[in-house]
């Protein structure tokens, strides 16, 4: 039965995006069968595979908002057991983007619901934010992975999330469990990066998963080139530390 | 008088708080009176000088949601010249972080009004994302600096920024200009960076500073030192390209 694991950091530029095409890529390659759901209005899962806004119709926001069936939504992406629902209308109106519906009514956690017989794992990327919108991703999900990028500021950001996931699992979703932590853009020739590791790993410990993803050039070549890492250099390290994060996270639950 | 800029970037970690904090600094040694204000409940203007969230009293979001006197929020840095408003209080109830007012009663614009005569520049960052709060800062604003990081995803996420700031421009702010876009992180040995540097002085020409700010180490150290990157290392490259900004900044409006 199909996990929604939904990708949150309300710090930007941490590599949510890259992990969701990323991880779903290397999951699709290990023969999992993977929906990727873009709830973040920038849009950019549909970019990262060289579409732009224009060329898709079919957008998540039309099954949230104008009640439209979720799996007319679903769109295929170029890889085998990889499917996603785009985020491609433009934000549109103001209040209507800051509000799906009250938290009590678990409005995408219904939405969502039907999908879950059609694969493996549903992710979820979020926007930069902490709102009505990642509220409600967090009650639709089964669990959440928190990138952490190696930076400080993005250090500083994880007392105010982890506050927030306890209150949606304490008031509204009390199944909600941690998938893990991930450190990404790690650079160990570097002493802040280094510094970001051991404090994250002495405060996560066993939350924090073993492999880190390197500050590495064909990662943020996805959007030029329209595909994930994997499919532009598969040797390069940015493609085997994602392939070695779907390893660990299939080992999670045995299903390796 | 005193100018309001509003930096803004939906896209996440392009350098907006980085720009913010530096430039403020840069343009307080170059002996001008500079206000930063936090809008971003991620409150990271604080952070960037050491401050954890419940070392200060005094939150931005008192005169937005309370009422209270904005004069009485300012902090001082120990920087000359550089005064902050910080964004401290936890993100709190959901629906009131997304919705100040309605646009058209301008009541940010009304909030500082009362501040232009006491600073000569007065800096808004901004939380990575389009909503009610970043609409008002655009109304309160009489500019606004675009970072660009130089990396695709930032790249894509242009057009949707300058939709929204021609429709606050035509429906409720006129005067609102540009002050700039500015390319950060700029990495000139890899291709990627090179294209998005081409591709975006192609596009907006003048409206593009000169000065582009490197990837630098001594910029992403300022949170964990707690000063701007110039009172860290002064001829650290990161240091010194805010200094040269400061400078085309000011020149810009010919007050140097
Ligand atoms: N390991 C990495 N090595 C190099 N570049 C990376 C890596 N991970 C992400 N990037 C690049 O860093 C930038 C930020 O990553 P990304 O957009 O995935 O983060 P995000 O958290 O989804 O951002 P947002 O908060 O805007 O949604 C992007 O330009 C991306 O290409
Ligand atoms: N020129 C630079 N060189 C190296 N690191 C940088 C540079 N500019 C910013 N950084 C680092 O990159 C990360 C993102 O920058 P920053 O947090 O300023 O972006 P932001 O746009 O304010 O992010 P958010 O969208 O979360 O508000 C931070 O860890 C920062 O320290
Ligand atoms: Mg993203
Ligand atoms: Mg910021």
């Amino acid at each position: 039965m199909g996990e929604i694991v939904t990708i949150l950091s309300q710090k930007g530029g941490v590599g949510k995006t890259t992990t969701a095409v990323n991880l779903s890529a290397s999951l699709a390659l290990l023969n999992q069968k993977i929906l990727l759901i873009d709830l973040d209005p920038q849009g950019h899962i549909s970019a990262s595979f060289g579409y732009a806004k224009y060329d898709i119709k079919g957008s998540i926001d039309e099954a949230i908002f104008e009640s439209k069936d979720i799996m007319d939504l679903i769109h295929k992406t170029p890889i085998d057991n990889f499917d996603f629902i785009p985020y491609v209308n433009e934000i549109g109106d103001r209040e209507h983007d800051c509000f799906i519906a009250p938290l009590n009514e678990a409005k995408l956690k219904k939405i969502l619901s039907g999908l879950k017989s059609h694969y493996d794992f549903i992710f979820i990327d979020n926007p930069p934010t902490l709102n009505n919108i990642t509220s409600h991703a967090l009650i639709a999900s089964d669990s959440v992975l928190v990138p952490i990028q190696c930076e400080f500021y993005a250090l500083k950001a994880l007392g105010s999330l982890l506050k927030e996931i306890k209150i949606i699992k304490t008031n509204y979703n009390p199944d909600l469990s941690y998938r893990g932590f991930l450190l990404t853009m790690v650079d160990l020739r570097n002493n802040l990066s280094k510094r970001v590791v051991t404090k994250v790993r002495q405060t996560l410990k066993e939350l924090v998963y073993e492999t880190m993803i390197p500050r590495n050039i064909r990662l943020a070549e996805v959007p030029y080139y329209g595909k994930p890492a994997y499919y532009i250099d598969k040797s390069a390290k940015g493609s085997t530390s994602y392939l070695d994060l779907a390893r660990e996270f299939l080992s999670q639950n045995g299903t390796i």
